[in-house]
Formats: C-alpha cells, sequence, structure tokens
C-alpha cells in the first residue's frame, strides 16, 4: 500500500 | 529522519521536561490545565496503540513509551501529590466539543476504515486542539510564570519544526502524502500564533508573560 499507513512519525 | 523532524521530537520532549521542572520547582501545578494534560495522554494513547504491531525503530518505540509515560506522570503528579494547587476554577473550557470535534474528524477523515487508522486519525484531530484548554486558562488569569510560558513555547515549536519536515518530506520522498496529518498538524501550530507573539514580546522586554485580557 501507499506510505499513507506508515505512520513513522510521532 | 531529518532534522526538522528530530528537532521537532527533541523540543517536544524539552516541554515535558520543562513542564515537569515546573512542577518541581514551584511544587504546584498553578497554572496548568489538567484538561490539556488529560488529552495528551488521550492523544498518545490512542494514536501509539501500534507499538504492538508495528516496528519502525528502536528510537521510535523508546519514545511512545517516553511519551506515555511522562504524560501519565504528570497527570498522577496533578491528581495526587500537588492536586491542592490546581486551579481548577479557572480551568473550565469544555473539553466536550474538542473530543466531539475529533470523533466527528476521525470518522470522517481516515485512510481506512480499522481500528487503528480511526483511532490514529482521532488522535491526530484532538492533539490539534489539545492545547485550547491550556491557552484558555492562560488568556483568563492573564499572566503564567516563565517555566509554564517555555513549556507552552517548547510545545508550539515542535509542531511549527514538524511542519518544515512535512514540506522537506513532500519535496524529497516521492511517495510521502499525509494530508490529515499537514492539515490537523497546521490548524495546531495556527492555534499558536497568537501565544508566540506575546511570548516572543515578553522575552524582548524582558518581563513575565503577560497576556491581554
Amino acid at each position: 500500500d501507499t506510505l499513507h499507513e506508515v505512520h513513522d512519525e510521532l | 529522519m531529518n532534522l526538522f523532524r528530530l528537532c521537532g521530537d527533541l523540543s517536544h520532549v524539552i516541554s515535558i521536561v520543562l513542564l515537569l521542572l515546573k512542577i518541581r520547582a514551584t511544587r504546584s501545578c498553578v497554572g496548568i490545565s489538567l484538561k490539556t494534560q488529560a488529552l495528551y495522554l488521550l492523544v498518545f494513547v490512542t494514536r501509539y496503540l501500534d507499538l504492538f504491531v508495528t516496528f519502525i525503530s528502536l528510537y521510535n518505540s523508546l519514545m511512545k513509551v517516553l511519551f506515555i509515560a511522562t504524560s501519565s506522570y504528570v497527570l498522577y503528579l496533578m491528581l495526587t501529590k500537588y492536586r491542592q494547587t490546581y486551579d481548577k476554577d479557572h480551568d473550565t473550557f469544555r473539553i466536550q466539543f474538542l473530543v466531539g470535534f475529533a470523533i466527528v474528524l476521525a470518522l470522517l477523515t481516515p485512510h481506512r476504515y480499522t481500528m487503528l487508522e480511526v483511532l490514529w486519525t482521532f488522535s491526530l484531530w484532538l492533539e490539534s486542539v489539545a492545547i485550547l484548554p491550556q491557552l484558555f486558562m492562560l488568556q483568563t488569569t492573564g499572566e503564567c510564570e516563565n517555566l509554564t510560558s517555555h513549556y507552552i513555547f517548547a510545545l508550539g515549536l515542535y509542531r511549527a519544526l514538524y511542519a518544515v519536515n512535512w514540506v522537506y518530506r513532500y519535496l524529497f520522498e516521492p511517495d510521502y502524502w499525509q494530508p490529515v496529518t499537514w492539515v490537523a498538524g497546521i490548524l495546531q501550530t495556527a492555534l499558536y500564533g497568537d501565544f508566540f507573539y506575546y511570548y516572543v514580546m515578553s522575552k524582548r522586554r524582558g518581563k513575565k508573560l503577560k497576556l491581554p485580557t
């Protein structure tokens, strides 16, 4: 999937 | 990880350290909104549920644990040891509206309708407005002691640095696209606008922060 769902920020 | 984001995270940590210093140094939580602190804990708990399902980096996980732990500790101090000093009469902002606002937007704007995504979206919208009870309290009392004003300034700085980080990532990471994060983050930073102005003015005059009433 897209980077929408990568919550790598705090 | 870029420099803006790292500095943003650090100013977030510094803000919490300042808050704890303030409570220790003055042995009181005068001027601190319990409602804002409770909302922050709710923000961290709902956002960092992914601690159990995704691993991004050791740094990321440790920071999440740190934020949940320190905000719980602040709340604990305010509710037990320094309860007598909590200025309840000035902490009158209706947080039902803020939670309602975040729930509605969380249901309208998630990227996908899964529990984690909806809660994550909720936490973003809630964080964007969670400072309002604190700013409102400041406005009604008109004045705040130095450490409290530094605390709010560091919190605002954290969001401003994150906004710069988004511009940076948008330019250099082609797949990076987080509209909800951006809008909520910019809203949050904007809420500090007024406060920033008076904070800088009070620093220039070398005086305590005093807001016009």
